[in-house]
Parts: structure tokens; sequence; C-alpha cells
């Protein structure tokens, strides 16, 4: 069984890691809620990426 | 053909000198020759060109193409005939409207020394007022048949009134001839290893071979494998040609039998038996083509339930059954990508299940097989299936399904223990504990979440998905989604595909916050969804197969199109969230279970 989302042109930047993943034919094996993508409309707000937070 | 060299390698002794065997014998012989010629003058017909051998009656087994000429009425319609033999019926076309109906309709039967003889054949007028109304019928013992001496390339037989058998209503004239068993096996052979000639250059690799040899069932030792492979590349570049390959895997045959069950239906073959192995093989793959000019006694359940052409039920259960294709379609394995662990998984896909797919769904054999009743098949395997798994002895299966994906399904994440469940179908479609998976983001409802457990593809654009993943010929957003919900906005959206794999947590979860704005059920067909399936380009599963589209409009996203597409055997959605309900991305939203 499959499940296909069709976002809007323009509704959302998709995780690159994924679109990375895909773009070599590559499936990316995912559970329930993680991470998708961010709305556009919020592409202003950066999201806190933790890899690159240092503790000061 | 050369008749000498033919005998001295046919594993079949000559006729002991009965009177029935020597007469068929004669019968055969004469009549091959007949055929031949009668073949040659393009009488319609299967195209093959053998000619007949001579065949002992005593342990006679053969190919019998009886060939529904044509018919002389008594009144002007739409006629059209049926062959009933065994427990299988074949009909002819609908011909003209005439009185002198022409069919030219073969079919191929098998004659077993013990097995059915006599063919019934009906013939049967249609039109709007009186559809399929049986007018004739006639009866022939084929074995007799082929024994009676005989002076032209046809008989007529009367037809008699199905109500009144002494009464005439009209004519057939059919032909009937037994196939060379020797050009039955390498035109088998050569059939057989065009469905592992992948890029249908008419060369295979050896490791081509391998696969076929595997899926065969033989355990044959790879270095008899490279042994046989190596005789047949008589210049050493590693490749063979299709016929050379096909003529020494017939001599093989004969001296050790490498086919061990048919690939078709599963049935064990009698090693000590090579021809009836091929004509049995033969006439599964004909069924299973629609390679005749006579349609119908297409496969049954059982025997689509068993073999590795359609053997639906294991594509089901296999381990292997989930992975993505390396490169494309041309690939036996796969490579997923672990986004927890960040790893590359690489997951062999088992040979079987590999020529099954590539046989079906992308190979013109597989497109006849779906032409000529493989959907209806896949539905009512699947609602048999359904049925199955939803009744309580289906609870038995539960513990060897966990067995069989040990450290692939883990149960410590199930809300309830696994004696909970009354039915397989329960357990298929089990909740997990709360808290299982944990939602990113969780108070953002700018951030969109993963919808499944499962085998992800995200493009940016449609045109991205068909460069890199979707390669049927017909997709598109409008397809998919159906009139009545695309939007110019959709057709140039982001498409994101969750695959889920038998093993696999079966509930879908919304991926997005905002409100149901509508359900609409699409009917359709039960492909299998597997990456074989989606990379081919005579597969269009995602725009035909059942599904239901969902919109759940967002503040953050617009409209978002949620599409779940039923699977072979998983093919029954439901939801658990109605029109109108406003939803928070995570929750549950529905799941797929066994059925149609």
């Amino acid at each position: 069984s499959t499940v296909i989302c069709v976002f809007e042109k323009d509704s959302i930047n998709i995780d690159e890691d994924l679109l990375a993943n895909s773009a070599r034919s590559l499936e990316t094996l995912v559970s329930v809620g993680m991470k998708l993508g961010v709305s556009r409309k919020a592409s202003d707000v950066v999201l806190p990426n933790l890899e690159t937070c240092s503790i000061q | 053909g050369n008749e000498s060299s033919k005998e001295s390698s046919s594993p079949f002794p000559e006729s002991k000198g009965s009177s029935l065997s020597s007469r068929l014998k004669d019968r055969l012989h004469l009549h091959s020759i007949r055929r031949h010629l009668h073949l040659r003058h393009g009488s319609g017909g299967s195209g093959s060109s053998a000619v007949r051998k001579l065949l002992d009656a005593d342990h006679f087994a053969g190919i019998a193409l009886l060939t529904l000429l044509r018919a002389e009425m008594e009144f002007k319609d739409k006629w059209l005939a049926c062959v009933s033999f065994g427990e299988q019926t074949f009909r002819t076309q609908i011909s003209d409207h005439t009185d002198k109906p022409i069919w030219n309709s073969d079919k191929k039967l098998l004659l077993e020394k013990d097995g059915p003889h006599v063919a019934r054949i009906s013939v049967f007028e249609t039109n709007k007022l009186s559809s399929n109304k049986l007018i004739g019928y006639c009866e022939i013992n084929l074995l007799e048949f082929l024994t009676q001496g005989m002076n032209s390339d046809f008989e007529i037989i009367d037809l008699l009134d199905p109500s009144s058998s002494d009464l005439v209503v009209g004519k057939i004239y059919i032909s009937c001839s037994v196939e060379d068993p020797i050009e039955t096996e390498t035109g088998f052979a050569r059939r057989i290893l065009s469905i592992v000639d992948y890029n249908q250059d008419g060369n295979l690799s050896f490791s081509e071979f391998s696969d076929l040899i595997n899926a065969f069932g033989n355990q044959l030792a790879a270095e008899k494998r490279e042994e046989l492979f190596k005789a047949a590349d008589k210049n050493g570049d590693g490749v063979v040609s299709m016929d050379e390959l096909a003529a020494l895997l017939t001599v093989q045959q004969e001296k050790e039998p490498i086919m061990t069950c048919c690939p078709v239906c599963g049935e064990s073959l009698d090693v000590s038996d090579n021809l009836n192995n091929i004509i049995h093989l033969t006439l599964c793959f004909d069924e299973g083509t629609g390679n005749q000019v006579m349609t119908g006694g297409f496969l049954t359940d059982s025997q689509a339930s068993y073999g590795w052409i359609f053997k639906l039920s294991e594509w089901a259960h296999y381990s292997s059954y989930d992975v993505g294709l390396k490169s494309g379609s041309s690939a036996s394995h796969i490579l997923v990508f672990d986004r927890r662990t960040k790893r590359l998984l690489e997951e062999l896909i088992d040979g079987k299940i590999v020529l099954s797919m590539r046989a079906i769904y992308q190979s013109k054999m597989g497109l006849g097989l779906i032409d000529k009743g493989a959907k209806e098949l896949l539905q009512s395997i699947s609602e048999k299936q359904g049925r199955k798994m939803s009744s309580v002895e289906s609870a038995k299966d539960i513990p060897n399904f966990v067995d069989f994906f040990k450290g692939q399904i883990n149960l410590a994440e199930a809300k309830h223990p696994l004696e909970h469940y009354k039915t397989f179908n329960e357990f298929f479609v089990r909740e997990l504990k709360p808290g299982a998976r944990p939602i990113a983001f969780m108070e953002r409802d700018d951030v969109a979440v993963c919808a499944a457990d499962c085998r992800l593809m995200a493009f940016k654009s449609v045109d991205d998905s068909l460069r890199f993943w979707i390669k049927g010929r017909k997709f598109s957003i409008k397809g998919l989604l159906g009139q009545e919900v695309c939007s110019k906005a959709f057709v140039d959206g982001s498409l994101v595909i969750f695959r889920l794999a038998p093993q696999d947590y079966h509930r879908f979860h919304l991926p997005v916050s905002g409100t149901i704005e509508k359900f609409v059920d699409i009917p359709g067909c039960l492909y299998t969804v597997n990456p074989i399936a989606v990379n081919s380009k005579y597969c269009n599963v995602f725009t035909e197969n059942k599904r239901v589209v969902s919109i759940i409009s967002t503040e953050d996203f617009g409209k978002v199109a949620f599409v779940a597409i039923g699977a072979t055997m998983v093919g029954s959605i439901t939801f658990l969230k109605n029109e109108g309900d406003r939803v928070k991305k995570g929750e549950q939203f529905g799941y797929f279970s066994f059925g149609g």
C-alpha cells in the first residue's frame, strides 16, 4: 500500500536529505512523525538546527 | 526439421506394436505433414511451424493443436464456438453475421493416456435477443481422431441439436494435430529465457541465467551452472544468445532435468517425464499470456496462488518485498537509506520475486496477462485474502508472520500483547502505544511530518518524480487525483510517496494540521505498488489502482491532497476521520488492511 501527498506549488520546502536521496532513486526509510518539510510561508522563520548549535 | 535427428534425441520410444499405437503413429506422421502444409498455407493458427513427431500411444503425451476452422449453419446470425476439454473451456471470437461463420481458432490441449480425450464443441448463436443460445454441439474423441486415417487437412463433423441428438443442425470443420515434442521443448526454453533477458537484446548473462535456474526451484550447483553456461558461450564473451541456450537447455533437460516445479502454477514436475513437464509448462504459459487465438480458461485462483509468475500471496509475506531498486528497473536489489541510523541498507530481492514482478509488470508477456483478466484476478484474490485474514483461524498465522519478520517488527511498540489480536487483520492494523512515534515540532503546524512508517520518495515537482522514479507513461497528477479535486496548483506541486511494506505498521497519520475538506473514492485495480511496478513504463499503478483522495485544508500549506492507494492483497482502506473534522498533524488518519 502507498500514500501519496501532493502539496500545492510553492507551499512546502521538503527536507533536503529526502530530496537528495530521491534524486538518486533511493528510497528513505522513515517513521511516522519524522520531519518532512516546512511551509514556504514559514520560510522566513528559521528552525533551529541542533547540529550547528553551540552552548555559549 | 530433421526427422531422424529428432527421433534420435527424443526420450520417447517408438511404438511397440500395439494396433492403437501403430495407427496413432501413422496418423500422427501423416497428419503432421498435412497439418504443417495446412498451417503454412495460412489458415490461421498459432504460427508454429513444427513438423510433427511420432508418439507412442502407450505412453502418450502430447500437445494437440485443435483448430475450429468454420461451420455451416442453417440460418444467419453471429456465432461463437466453445471447446470443453477436461476441466477447461475455451471460446472463439464472435463471427460476422452469417450462416457460414469462420473462426480459424486454435487451442492447444494436453493429451495424456490417462487424461481426458473427449472434446465437446458447442456452437452458440449470439445476438441482442438471444445472447449465447446453444444451437448445436458435437463430441470428438481426440485420441481416436488422431489415429484415424484421413484424406484431407480437416474433418467435417455434424452438429447435433442439444434437445434431440438425432437432429443435425449444422456442420463444423475442424483440424487436429500433435505438436513436435522437440520443437515444444525448444520453443518453451526460448520463451522462458526471454523473461530473464531484461534488456531484450537477445543475449543472456550468466547472472540472468542463474536467476532463472533459481526460479525453477533447482539447486543445481554453481559449478554445474557455469559448466552449462560456458558450453553455450562458445566465444567466451560472457553472454550467449537465447537460441543457443534454448538448444542447450533442451538437451540438458533430457539428461538431467533443470526444472523441478512449474513456475506458473507451482505444481511439482515429475523429473522422469520430461516431455509431459514441458507440455505442462507450455500450456501454463499459454494460458497466462493469452498467446492463443482462443480465449478463456484463464488461471484459477489456486494456480495463481502457487508458482513464481503469480504467487501473489508470497509477495505479501516476503521480507524482501519491500525494498527499492538500486538503479532503475534493471537492478535485482534495492538500496534504502535509513534516515534514523543514517545507514545505507542493501537488500536483495529474492530472484523469484524479481522474476515474477518483471514477468508481470515489465514484459510484454505480463501485459498480455494483465489484459487477459489479471485485474479481476488480483481483485478476487485480494478479496479472498481479506476474508481469510479476518477469520478467527487466521490468528494462528500471526506468530509465523512475526517470526518471519524477526528484527523488523517491534512488538514492544504495539498497544496490545500478541494474544489480544483475534484475527490476522486485527494484528496487521495494530495500534502503537501512545508516544511510540514522536511527532517532530508538534507545536508548529508549519512543519509537515511523515505520514507513515515507510520507504519515502520526495520530489519538488512531478517532472522530477517522472525523471527519477515513476516510469508509467500515463502518470499525471490529474490522473492521480481525478478531475474533481485536481487544480493547477496541485499539477505544478510537490510530491511525496510513502510506500508501506508488509511488515510495517499499517496505520497512516496526518502529515499536516487542518480541516478535512472531502474524501473522493476512485475505484480501480490492485496492482502491486512495489518499485518494480512503479518503475515499469507499461504499468501505471498510481493512476490505475483503487484509491481514496482526501483534501486537507491548512493554514500553512494551502490544500494538501492525501491519496491512500490500495495494492495487491492489501486493498482495503479505512479512514478514522470524517469530512469537516479539524485534525492535528501526527494524529491517526486511517489504515490499510487485507482485502479488496
